[in-house]
């Protein structure tokens, strides 16, 4: 799924195109206003690229589990 | 956590640098975040 | 500087090397959390890369005037 992803650009998918994130996570974060996949790398940045405040964000957001946030 | 709703952003930055918690800006995204990592350095 | 700076990665550079943000700028914005220069992108993707939200955004946090942060 990530090869996939990252075989183009990623303009306008929603979240659910993420690799490690589903329908039922790409949901969740829909709601809570990060329906772009884009907005989710975004997050990491401006986390200064701290894999575990990224892996809590996604956690408290969508209920990512450690696999998923790491995928 | 309610009590740190009423800090400004940048009054958050300075506690997260005071208890030497790593982050980034505050700002929307963010804020309840680290909001969370004051709190749970506090307790 | 635009030039330049897009013509490689932009690893860890500091804030101050984005086209747009000098060394007084680039101050504010470390001040401010957001010391790498990666961090400013990322702040465009999660504002869903809104121009009058990001050009808001930058504006509060280091004072960057509308040339400033359209560049």
């Amino acid at each position: 799924k990530a090869r996939d992803f990252l075989a183009e650009p990623m303009g306008e998918k929603p979240a659910g195109s993420l690799a490690g994130i589903g329908e039922v996570l790409g949901k969740k974060l829909e709601e809570r206003g990060s329906d772009k996949a884009y907005v989710v790398p975004g997050q990491f940045l401006v986390l200064k690229e701290d894999k575990d405040l990224f892996r809590e964000w996604l956690k408290d957001t969508c209920g990512a589990n450690a696999k998923q946030s790491c995928d | 956590m309610d009590d740190y709703a009423v800090l400004s952003d940048t009054e958050l930055a300075a506690v997260l640098r005071q208890y030497n918690i790593p982050h980034g800006p505050v700002v929307g995204s963010t804020r309840k975040l680290y909001e969370k990592k004051i709190f749970e350095y506090e307790t």
